[in-house]
């Protein structure tokens, strides 16, 4: 008898194969692959005396404590009980085959050199989540809830809401860590829409990436055990976002969709020890968390392209109407932005527009500048004008004049836009009290 | 100023009163500029002067803004940046006075008012002015029957054609000497006490522009022979136009 190592296939050959197999001979052969398996074993080539009922030589194929067969002849023989391409499948992982010749190989005074078998055996998967492979008296218990099969075993799974236990088939209610973390979802109470267990302190967190905001929409049936008078005595439902209670709940009232403004939600929900309300089921989505709607301080703030709404990693432009500055605190600022943050708040508060100021004009050497409006108005689109010291002064200005404005971009310039102060050059030649003769 | 008359305030508010190697006179030009005679600054055959310009101009006193002398020294002088020297001027040729103009640049421009103002420079096309007859004004702070004048004076001048110069100068013993150049002209005259002497030298010979209503420069106090005896020389400004602007606008 000879052990086959427990490869997942082989070969099996009668002995001396492929000469004619020996008188007298008696070969056993053990085939044992791992778990998870079963065995499959077909025939290459096939060569026995053939007897009637097989009784000379003979191979004799057994699985799962049952006889699969005596086999000998040769193809096509009236005789015998050849296999032909026969496919044996055990039910288990072992299998086991007997080969017996007996002390001659003659007809009519002629020996006939019948070479004898050779076999092949393949593992193959057993799916033991198909429940027609469960024999009755399978002692496998069958998975709770889930079965997976894969190549060479299986493992059994559990609904959300359930956690398998120690012996890998069956499944408790588990809720007090369940951790969600898609962008949207469904969790209930566990059974729904049957009623729920009792004695329940279920956890489910749902925890997305910041910047998001968890809806919760309560679907129908919404039944947990409550009381007329007394506030969810019984069973509660609690959903909490960051720590924060939004709200517990019970009755059969659905509290219908909740927006959480948070992208962390944790819902607990704790049951006594009796009852038979159907429970809760939430779908819940999320959606980038929007920031309040962004207000201009002043008549002459420009948000740029405003938005209906704004959201998480949504931004929002600010400038001024021409001729005023952004302003944020103290500060002046080239442009202003400010983005939606994970929490659904902007990242800086809205800027101010101040209107520009030019500041004192520059002063004119031998002259002097005048405001055309109001006095010391140094405002955006203010006018003044210079001039000089007359008559000792003569003003030569560029092509834009003596007049000034306060441009947008805080300088004074005239009308052609330049900076250029004007000049005061003397006047020649002009005496006060020039010489008059008037005796003659 | 000999035979001439107080200046008014205001009459002549380009007079400039100057101390170098004496007193001088000038004229205001723009804001910044004095016109003089170049001998108030390189004296013809003074000994030893080397002709340091910055020096010079380290020294030199201006005093603007006031027809009194007295006034003049409490407002303060108005001190020299640089001193511009024509160069066809020499200092050693004492019968020369050709190329007598220069400028200084004052270290800080003046604040002009009613009794401070520029002069003006003729047109370089308006020969006018030096025609035979042709009335002008000097002012200045020279000599007057031997005194030397606290009071801004000035006196009305004709121009006086060059060959009458040139004549008058000639019957002049010292005269014969003299180089009268294309770059002078003569005004006074022959017999009557008005005239320009020491002192005035740098001042400037000015005539009212009809056309333009303003006063301008014509000539610049440069020699005689004698004073109040006949005809005064004045170094021509017109010629020099190119020469002074190319300074002045320089700057």
């Amino acid at each position: 008898s000879s052990p086959v190592p427990s490869k997942l296939y082989g070969e099996i050959r009668s002995p001396g194969y492929p000469k004619p197999y020996p008188n007298n001979n008696i070969s056993t052969w053990d085939i044992h692959i791992p778990k998870g398996y079963v065995l499959k074993l077909t025939f290459r080539y096939f060569d026995l005396e053939p007897s009637e009922s097989c009784f000379y030589d003979y191979v004799k194929i057994k699985a799962d404590k049952k006889n699969l067969g005596r086999y000998c002849g040769q193809l096509g023989s009236n005789t015998g009980n050849h296999p032909g391409r026969k496919e044996f499948v055990s039910k288990g992982n072992r299998m086991h085959l007997a080969f017996h010749s007996d002390f001659s190989n003659e007809d009519n005074g002629t020996v006939i050199p019948y070479k004898g078998f050779l076999a092949y055996y393949q593992a193959v998967d057993l799916d033991e989540c198909d429940p027609n492979n469960a024999d009755e008296k399978d002692e496998r218990p069958q998975c709770q809830h889930f079965c997976h099969n894969y190549v060479g075993g299986y493992f059994c799974s559990c609904r959300a809401g359930y956690q398998l236990q120690s012996d890998h088939h069956t499944c408790k209610v588990e809720c007090s860590s369940e951790l969600f973390t898609e962008a949207s979802g469904y969790l209930s109470s566990p059974e729904y829409p049957q009623p729920y267990p009792e004695d329940l302190q279920c956890n489910y967190s749902i925890r997305l990436q910041k910047g998001l905001s968890i809806i919760l929409k309560f679907l129908e049936p919404f039944e947990i055990d409550d009381h007329q008078q007394v506030h969810c005595p019984y069973d509660q439902l609690k959903i909490q976002a960051r720590g924060r209670e939004i709200g517990e709940f019970c009755g059969k009232k659905s509290p219908g969709s909740i927006e959480t403004n948070s992208n962390e939600v944790d819902i607990l929900f704790f049951t006594d020890e009796s009852g038979f309300s159907r429970g809760w089921k939430i779908h819940y989505t999320s959606e980038k968390i929007r920031c309040p709607q962004p207000v201009p301080l002043d008549q002459f703030t420009i948000i740029t392209d405003m938005q209906p709404v704004y959201q998480f990693q949504d931004y929002f432009v600010v400038s001024c109407k021409t001729g005023y500055n952004l302003i944020q605190g103290n500060q002046k600022l080239l442009s202003f932005t400010a983005v939606c943050q994970a929490d659904g708040t902007w990242h800086q508060s809205m800027p101010r527009c101040e209107i520009v100021k030019c500041g004192t004009p520059a002063n004119l050497t031998n002259g002097a500048f005048s405001y055309v409006n109001k006095p010391g108005n140094d405002n955006y689109q203010s006018v003044i004008a210079y001039r000089c010291n007359e008559p000792y002064y003569h003003i030569v200005t560029g092509t834009g004049g003596e007049r000034f404005t306060c441009s947008p971009e805080g300088t004074w310039v005239d009308q052609d836009g330049q900076t250029r102060t004007p000049a005061c050059l003397p006047v020649c030649g002009k005496p006060d009290n020039p010489v008059t003769e008037i005796q003659r | 100023i000999l035979g001439g008359k107080r200046a008014a305030l205001g009459s002549f508010p380009w007079q400039a009163l100057t101390h170098i190697h004496g007193r001088g006179g000038g004229a205001l030009l723009g804001d910044r500029w004095i016109l003089t005679a170049a001998h108030t600054i390189l004296p013809k055959g003074a000994v030893g002067s080397n002709g340091d310009l910055e020096q010079l101009a380290q020294e030199a006193n201006v005093f603007l803004g006031h027809t009194s002398v007295e006034e003049l020294h409490r407002m303060g002088n108005h001190p020299v940046r640089r001193i511009f020297i024509h160069p066809d001027y020499n200092p050693n040729d004492e019968y020369n006075f050709n190329g007598d103009i220069a400028l200084m640049e004052l270290k800080h421009p003046v604040t002009l008012g009613p009794t401070l103002l520029p002069i003006c420079l003729p047109d370089s096309a308006n020969t006018t002015f030096y025609r035979d007859g042709h009335m002008g004004y000097v002012s200045g702070f020279g000599v007057e029957k031997n005194f030397i004048s606290n009071e801004l004076k000035y006196v009305s001048l004709p121009s006086i054609a060059r060959d009458t110069c040139r004549r008058w100068l000639l019957s002049k013993g010292t005269g014969k000497r003299m180089v009268f150049s294309e770059n002078m002209f003569c005004a006074g005259f022959p017999r009557v006490i008005q005239d320009t002497c020491q002192g005035d030298s740098g001042s400037v010979f000015t005539v009212l522009d009809a056309q333009s209503g303003r006063w301008v420069a014509t000539g610049i106090v440069s020699w005689g022979i004698g004073c109040g005896k006949g005809y005064g020389f004045y170094t021509k400004i017109i010629n020099y136009l190119d020469w002074i602007k190319g300074i002045v606008r320089e700057d």
